[in-house]
């Protein structure tokens, strides 16, 4: 399938980060982007790295990018905190 | 495998498809989007019946760009469509501005990401078993398509295995409206909110978990006791004795219950054969009034606890229990002595409970995990739903 959204730019990786439930959802707002401080932004890549079972760099280096590319099911990969009972 | 916490309560479910895609004929759809829903009935009870109209417990649309749910689709590649969790109305929605096709390379596959999608209407996060149904990455066609075991485990865990019954797929339920989403209940009697230690728990079979507290039992689900228990051991296990010391299910689908120097063994609710037993009989080399007891998600083998020692058993050895047994509980490191129970859960991870507290073990490091809050956490807070109780045993966090 084409890739109508590649991610190859940090804005691209944080809209992508925020839409699949790594980082809150206001990092979906270009303009709010970049407001999180740099652990929130290294420990958001590192779990997406550590779900899709690539190495864990916490950097958004060429492989991330690549896999953040693919086409993919649009549901977010966390879902929320509050139902984190169910994870007793 | 990851759950979102909310199923249906009825399984035989009904859908209808009020929006086709535009390059794909409807006899070709239905057929591709029944399959598709096919593949979550082979292994549970779950049937899905297509209706032209009316209300249906999921309704699957192919849309383009902002569709009305306030997540609009981006084109060709990326989102390739989405789906809604049974407690948001279980509805899934295709990207149209993808090349759907059926039984070819080229495109996107219509039945791999509709599988996929219904696995979320079904209740099902995604998973980060790369080879799993439920990983959110389209892999490309899969000739050869067949579900993941972890998938299985998945959808067993919350719709139980299949059993076989005949459940003609055209009969609709008598009631098609869609069942109304209920919040958590705090249990009908607040006693194991009191006081949360409990005798036993164990899985069943069918995927259900249950707590044994002296003549009474909990059915539980993913974050609280469903609606209507406690109920009466006797009534649920007909021939099974109140305070139970250890539970656990066998690979063979057989409930073991353990009881001073007896047992007893169940399939389902029902007793398979002539008992109680002597443990000395049936479990050579395990002691008696037991404290604890599981099967290991490590290793499939069965563990029984009491006091300060663990023994491991494996039905396949002779003898079942090695001579370098018992060992210290402290091999499980954080593990307390003298337990009250130990599950191996529908997630896959190993618990330890003791008083009014739980343990959640890494199997993987060998240790009590680490989380936040971090274990040991209050039993009644994260597995019976009680209210105004800590969900932290951490200092002054109430």
């Amino acid at each position: 399938a084409a890739n109508s959204a590649p991610v190859s730019t940090t804005t691209q990786a944080e809209i992508y980060l925020s839409q699949f439930g790594y980082l809150p959802a206001s990092a979906r707002n270009p303009a709010s982007s970049g407001l999180h401080d740099q652990k929130t932004w290294v420990s958001a890549i590192q779990e997406f790295q550590s779900f899709a079972g690539l190495n864990i760099t916490g950097e958004l280096d060429e492989e991330t990018m690549k896999l953040m590319s693919l086409p993919r099911c649009g549901v977010r990969d966390r879902v929320g905190t509050a139902d984190s009972r169910s994870k007793r | 495998y990851a759950l979102q916490g909310s199923r249906w309560r009825v399984k035989n479910l009904t859908y209808k498809i009020s929006k086709y895609p535009k390059r794909l004929k409807r006899s070709d759809v239905d057929a591709e989007i029944a399959r598709a829903f096919a593949v979550w009935s082979e292994d549970t009870d779950l049937t899905f019946t297509r209706k032209a109209a009316g209300p249906v417990h999921i309704e699957i649309k192919f849309v383009e760009s902002e569709h009305g749910d306030g997540d609009a689709f981006d084109g060709q590649g990326g989102t390739l469509a989405h789906a809604f969790f049974p407690v948001f109305g279980g509805d899934a929605h295709f990207d149209d501005a993808e090349l759907w096709t059926i039984g070819s390379p080229r495109g996107t596959n219509l039945f791999q990401v509709a599988a996929h999608e219904f696995g979320h209407s079904l209740g099902l996060s995604h998973s980060d078993q790369s080879s799993a149904l439920m990983a959110p990455f389209y892999r490309g066609f899969d000739p050869v398509f067949r579900l993941d075991e972890d998938d299985k485990a998945a959808i067993q865990s919350l719709y139980g295995r299949k059993t076989n019954q005949y459940t003609p797929t055209n009969v609709y339920p008598p009631s098609t409206q869609r069942p109304a989403f209920t919040p958590p209940k705090t249990p009908l009697d607040d006693t194991i909110c009191k006081d949360s230690k409990v005798d036993t728990m164990f899985t069943s079979a069918q995927g259900d978990t249950y707590a044994f507290k002296g003549d009474k039992y909990y059915k539980l689900t993913t974050d609280s006791v469903e609606e209507g228990y406690p109920q009466l051991i006797s009534k649920g296990w007909p021939g099974l004795p109140s305070n139970i010391d250890a539970a656990f299910t066998y690979k063979n689908g057989k409930t073991y219950f353990f009881k001073g120097t007896q047992y007893w063994r169940y399939q389902g609710r029902q007793m398979d054969g002539v008992y109680p037993k002597e443990i000395s009989e049936g479990f050579t080399g395990i002691p008696d009034h037991l404290d604890a007891a599981m099967v290991w998600g490590g290793n499939g083998k069965i563990y029984f606890f009491k006091g300060s020692k663990f023994w491991r058993f494996d039905p396949a050895k002779r003898p079942p229990v090695k001579a370098s047994y018992p060992k210290p509980i402290s091999n499980w490191e954080g593990v307390p002595n003298n337990l009250d129970a130990a599950l191996k859960y529908t997630n896959g991870y190993t618990y330890f409970f003791k008083g009014d507290k739980y343990y959640r073990f890494h199997d993987a490091r060998f240790a009590v995990d680490s989380a936040v809050p971090p274990f040991p956490r209050p039993t009644a807070h994260w597995w019976f739903g009680c209210k105004n109780t800590p969900s932290s045993t951490a200092v002054g966090d109430h």
